[in-house]
């Protein structure tokens, strides 16, 4: 191309619209469906139950269902234009770093700030629901950070464009053809530039949203730190009763 | 490849949104 001239609005325009529909056919739950009238919050009984659950039985089921929303993430990567253009190994690497920085994003969808709780296992739950985990610190940084990204109330265009900026990160290690991932992410960034003027959001929410991937990053990074721990101490439980895909995606 | 089979798999398989 003749250098680095800004792709015609249209251009723009067709991946915004591209990258919204995928988003709405893979979101896993509709915005509807997620209204938080219609689920129960957890209650005390439920509460016991998760609580009373070993360590190695929670880890398990919620690696179950981080598998499950990243399965949605790789469907939303699939449906973007350029992503399947892109070499395999690009493809993994974006998908291997970026799947669960999705998750996160989308999570927000399914935060229900007014009493603290996010969408799990059929219900509304709060951080206490975790408990048995042993992350205690990482439960409340991520139910913090779904905090702080609902509260910029993205529409499902806005989350759409700014789970795709994020799955599209050049700065991977490992990628082979960085500057076609440079470029792709570049007008997303315009695409989305372009939504939030269109929807009237005010000056600095770019900025902000842009700042929020290093938060992003720091839980993923501590999703990791716990992984290694739980796998230390029950050597055996990651091989035998975590998901495929999930000890595909973090094991290594 | 190896160590990616089913990221592979699933980037390689056409599911329509009615799968998910």
């Amino acid at each position: 191309s003749n250098g680095d001239s800004s792709p015609p609005d249209s251009d723009l325009e067709h991946l915004s619209e591209n990258i919204c529909k995928s988003h709405l056919e893979t979101c896993q739950y509709l915005r509807e469906e997620l209204q938080p009238s219609n689920w129960q919050t957890v209650l005390q009984t439920d509460l016991d139950t998760y609580q009373k659950k070993s360590q190695e039985d929670m880890w398990q089921l919620c690696a179950v269902k981080v598998t499950e929303a990243v399965q949605y993430v790789v469907e939303f990567a699939k449906r973007i234009d350029g992503f399947m253009e892109l070499c395999q190994n690009d493809q993994i690497v974006l998908l291997k770093a970026g799947s669960l920085e999705v998750v996160f994003v989308r999570m927000c969808r399914a935060y229900n700030s007014q009493n603290n709780t996010v969408f799990f296992d059929s219900k509304y739950a709060g951080p206490e629901v975790f408990k048995a985990l042993g992350c205690d610190d990482l439960i409340s940084s991520v139910f913090e950070f779904a905090k702080s990204l609902s509260s910029l109330q993205l529409t499902e265009d806005e989350n759409g464009l700014f789970s795709a900026y994020v799955l599209m990160s050049a700065d991977r290690s490992w990628l082979q053809e960085k500057t076609r991932v440079e470029k792709l992410q570049q007008k997303i960034k315009l695409a989305m530039q372009n939504l939030l003027q269109k929807n009237q959001r005010d000056e600095g929410i770019l900025t902000k949203l842009v700042c929020k991937v290093s938060i992003i990053r720091m839980l993923c990074h501590r999703h990791m730190e716990k992984l290694s721990a739980i796998r230390a101490l029950y050597p055996e439980m990651v091989q035998t009763r975590f998901p495929p895909l999930y000890k595909e995606l973090f094991g290594s | 490849k190896e160590k990616h089979k089913i990221l592979h798999r699933l980037l390689q398989n056409s599911s329509s949104p009615v799968d998910l």
